[in-house]
């Protein structure tokens, strides 16, 4: 009677990751689920900025449907009554459950992350998320600031704790009462990190030594990059360190050392967002669910770390739009465990030894974040929502992306021949 | 020719950057980046939109970017208006 679902959205996350080929960074947990689940290596965002990005793959509705390009509407008042993929869930039976960041917070979700729409209960924000953009950050000069890289003692932070930290123990806790009540569920986990501010517990700094960091390969703006098509990255120079350093606008650009800072914390940020991941899937093992739920990883779009002259996430760039992807079905993407048998059992990214990063299924067909929600809802055994007519404004139940889920056995070659065995784009056009 | 595409879009106010570039406000919006992305290229054509009645017009191109991931996987070198790519995606879009 269909799988439970775990879907676990990671806030500007671009796929800096082991499992996708990234030698720095240090994410021994998303390696592992990886290496359990079918990983897609081309998937992209339909608009690089938080809230149209989630209204838009969590409706199945491209922007110019829902019609959301900022933060300032909502969808079901603006545009249309869509219907969200915990919506569909919850009228399916489940259980559907928000703890932290799933839809963006605001108008754009109705000031309630679509509540009652979507979930069955008021969705749990962390009590810490308040302070996020606080004078939290201790200088130099031992004062406190709003800074860009804000490694941290958790200890001194409000509640001496961080939204994330909190996000997981919330997750931990209604993954103990599903099973407990034997309650089929939906449950989102939104993470905040590596958003900016990047602040993080500062001992994830000791797993990048500044001199191991280098720049974006490319840092400078191209030349015959159209001048519409940058973006001058405005959220980050607000912060207090970027905001001293006086950069000039819109070309000037961040010191050479000031950009391997950011790129430290950046990937000191997704190895904290790999911890928690971890205690999560950790946790889904503890409780005995790991044979009977389905695991999404993936994230609302990209971040540019230094490519192009860019910080932020605000253009059309691949490392803008380009997002992780991957899903673990058990019985389909591994064969099933055994009652007890661990699936993801935690891995410490301080002393896990990385030698070779576990394999899974990958696939490097484009895909687009839209998709999510026909291809969630084939995995679960739900009727797949129809595809939407060319104007569905007036449609509630129907869907902008085609399900994904046929690349999943797909062999390679079967892959290509999608392609129309289009081997030289040149010829093909 | 079938292959599978990923579609994106930015909205822009101005052709050149400004404060508010990153992100407009809907009734601030005056150009829309729209990409199309394939295994083999990513084309970007930034056309004039209209947010009073949500149109996008794809005979007023301000600017466009053709990027081939073979022989550019970064997009640095915007071909676009190279004659020889250019052309035969500006027919083709």
């Amino acid at each position: 009677d269909g799988m439970n679902v775990l879907i676990i959205v990671v806030d500007d996350l671009r796929p800096v990751l082991g499992c996708y080929g990234d030698n720095l960074v240090k994410s021994p947990n998303i390696d592992q689920l990886a290496s359990r689940s079918i990983m897609f290596t081309n998937a992209y965002a339909q608009q690089a900025v938080c809230a149209p990005s989630r209204v838009s793959f969590l409706t199945g509705r491209r922007p110019d449907t829902t019609r959301l390009y900022d933060f300032y509407s909502y969808w079901r008042v603006h545009s249309g009554n869509y219907s969200t993929i915990p919506q569909y869930f919850k009228e399916n039976g489940y259980m559907t459950l928000s703890v932290g960041k799933v839809f963006h917070p605001g108008i754009s979700s109705n000031y309630s992350d679509d509540y009652p729409y979507s979930w069955s209960m008021p969705p749990f924000h962390p009590s810490t998320e308040k302070y996020e953009n606080d004078k939290t950050c201790r200088g130099k000069d031992g004062k406190l600031y709003a800074n860009l890289v804000c490694p941290v003692d958790v200890t001194e932070m409000p509640g001496s704790t961080l939204p994330d930290i909190q996000s997981t123990e919330e997750a931990i806790r209604l993954l103990n009462v599903m099973k407990t009540n034997k309650q089929k569920f939906f449950l989102a986990v939104g993470y905040h990190k590596p958003h900016i501010p990047l602040r993080y517990p500062q001992e994830f700094l000791k797993l990048y030594p500044l001199e191991n960091i280098t720049l974006a390969p490319d840092p400078w703006v191209p030349e015959k990059l159209p001048s519409v098509a940058y973006n001058p990255w405005m959220d980050i120079r607000q912060r207090d360190d970027v905001k001293a350093l006086n950069v000039s606008f819109p070309y000037g650009l961040l010191p050479y050392n000031f950009q391997r800072q950011i790129r430290q914390s950046y990937y000191a940020a997704v190895s904290y967002l790999d911890m928690q991941v971890g205690l999560l899937l950790n946790a889904l093992d503890d409780a005995g669910l790991s044979n009977s739920t389905i695991v999404v990883f993936t994230a609302d779009h990209g971040w540019s770390l230094g490519e192009h002259g860019e910080w932020a996430k605000y253009s059309n760039f691949d490392v803008a739009t380009r997002v992780p992807l991957m899903f673990y079905v058990p019985g389909m993407t591994t064969s099933s465990v055994t009652q007890g048998e661990r699936v993801f059992p935690y891995l410490d990214p301080f002393s896990h030894i990385l030698d070779l990063v576990p394999q899974g299924q990958s696939k490097n067909v484009v895909v687009e974040l839209v998709s999510l929600f026909p291809t969630l809802a084939e995995l679960a055994g739900l009727q797949v929502p129809p595809v939407c007519p060319e104007t569905s404004f007036h449609v509630a139940l129907c869907t902008e992306g085609a399900s994904i889920v046929r690349y999943f056995d797909a062999s390679e070659e079967k892959v290509e021949e999608e392609k129309d065995g289009c081997d030289d784009t040149y010829r093909c056009v | 020719n079938g292959e599978p595409v990923a579609f994106s879009q930015y909205p822009r106010p101005a052709d050149t950057p400004q404060w508010n570039s990153d992100k407009p406000r809907l009734k601030d919006i005056r150009i829309m980046g729209y990409s199309v992305r394939t295994i083999d290229y990513r084309y970007t054509v930034w056309v004039r939109f209209n947010p009073d009645n949500f149109s996008a017009d794809f005979k007023d191109v301000h600017a466009g970017e053709l990027y081939m991931m073979e022989t550019d996987p970064n997009q640095d070198c915007n071909i676009y208006n190279n004659t020889s790519h250019g052309v035969f995606f500006k027919k083709i879009f």
